[in-house]
């Protein structure tokens, strides 16, 4: 059986908000490592990728592999009645068709309870191989956030160029063009306002902004985000937490 | 211009 109680509600929360919109139906992979998840949206464009460690719970405890099939809209209704600074445990059976939920707020001593439904989901697993991409860029998430959020009001898609000198988000639509460069950059201060590039060799992608728009839904996991890029692979947009991830991978534009 | 790219292309299934 599962068992994993996390400290803050709002971790959970936090994580569906991210996917929910992308993969409305997963399952959850669950056993000693922790619990994972990996989902195509449903076009196959993008695949999200998400892993919450087991130490990140306490306790934790999956003893065989367990399959969680969840509509993420049920789920996000009942964590809901959740409160952010709630501790939240889940339980479920090794052949579950129900996982239950269970929020406790120590100050009060309220304890509220729920079970959801699950579903069988068939779905298919796909191999992500170890890449070493050509660029890896780290910024801050709201930096990244704002840029895919301008660029979507004139373009459909944007250009990603990394050079060592910094980054350039590029698009041109109907109405004009327009771009936004990121200089390689420290704030000595405030690392995580800090725009670095990793830089095996310059490359430019294209990709799809309705996507990119849709992954910044996980901004608040993370003060800072990495996109890993190489020529003609997927784009990986990375939420690190800390004691897990939420990765995103997107397919690119490919000239015809 | 640009055609969108299928994840599964990219990645196999397991």
């Amino acid at each position: 059986m599962l068992e994993a109680r996390i400290e803050q509600a709002s971790v959970l929360k936090r994580v569906i908000e991210a996917i929910k919109d992308l993969v409305p139906d997963c399952n959850f992979d669950c056993n000693d490592t922790g619990i994972a998840l990996q989902a195509m949206d449903n076009s196959h464009v993008a695949l999200v990728a998400m892993l919450l460690r087991a130490d990140g719970f306490s306790p934790y405890r999956c003893d065989r592999n367990i399959a969680l099939g969840i509509n993420l809209n049920s789920l996000t209704k009942v964590l809901r009645c959740a409160q952010n600074e709630d501790m939240i445990t889940l339980k479920a059976d090794d052949a579950p068709d129900s996982l239950n939920l269970v929020f406790e707020n120590t100050e009060n001593e309220r304890i509220s309870e729920y079970d959801i439904k699950l579903m069988d989901i068939d779905q298919e697993h796909l191999g992500i191989p170890d890449t070493e991409y050509s660029a890896s860029i780290t910024l801050p998430t709201a930096e990244f956030q704002r840029i895919c959020r301008d660029l979507s009001q004139l373009s459909e898609s944007v250009a990603i160029e990394a050079t060592k000198e910094g980054v350039k988000f590029s698009c041109s639509g109907d109405i004009g063009n327009g771009s936004v460069t990121l200089r390689t950059h420290q704030n000595v201060d405030k690392p995580e306002l800090s725009t670095k590039v990793d830089l095996t060799e310059p490359v430019n992608l294209t990709f799809s902004l309705k996507y990119l728009v849709n992954f910044c839904k996980a901004s608040s996991l993370s003060q800072t985000v990495t996109l890993s890029l190489s020529n003609e692979v997927p784009l990986l947009v990375e939420y690190k937490m800390d004691n897990g991830y939420v990765r995103f991978y997107l397919a690119p534009k490919i000239d015809e | 211009g640009a055609q969108q790219g299928n994840i599964m292309s990219f990645f196999g299934k397991k």
